[in-house]
């Protein structure tokens, strides 16, 4: 409920047209990796806190505010066996219609999967409040 | 060797006011 917190790498984002489903993510991941490999720059360290209330999004060295993403608007999130230390969540964008998925590189495979267990536990609790306040 | 892990969001574009 406080939220928990991973220290991760932003790799970037995409345009996805489906708000969830395995191949559409696996194939956004190879696009945002691609895209990231290409790219000279490096990686911007950023804080994950997740909660039921969704995800905050934080530059990890100067602790500036990036996004703080509703848990309302994220409708998926995987960790992709290929690029297996790849987090990644889908959400609509906070200011269209338009659907995103956002990567983000883990130390380590087993970090990939506690941060996405920890969204998916996050999405429990969120619908367990929602239907306690219907 | 792992599977990809991921999970649907069932409160996904609920919103509380429903």
């Amino acid at each position: 409920l406080e939220g928990m917190v991973f220290n991760v790498k932003y790799l970037g984002m995409t345009l996805v047209g489906q708000p969830k489903g395995e191949d559409m993510a696996s194939a956004a991941i190879r696009r945002i990796v691609a895209m990231a490999r290409a790219s000279a720059k490096k990686f911007r360290k950023v804080t994950l806190t997740v909660s039921p209330k969704g995800i905050i999004i934080t530059d990890t060295e100067t602790t500036d505010l990036i996004e703080n993403v509703s848990i309302y608007r994220i409708s998926y999130c995987t960790a992709d066996k290929t690029q297996d230390k790849v987090f990644a969540y889908v959400s609509q964008s906070q200011f269209n219609e338009t659907l995103e998925c956002h990567a983000f590189l883990c130390q380590k495979k087993k970090i990939a999967q506690a941060v996405t267990l920890t969204v998916a536990q996050a999405f429990k609790v969120a619908l367990d409040l929602w239907e306690i306040a219907q | 060797n792992t599977n990809t892990i991921h999970f649907d969001n069932p409160v996904y574009q609920k919103t509380t006011e429903d």
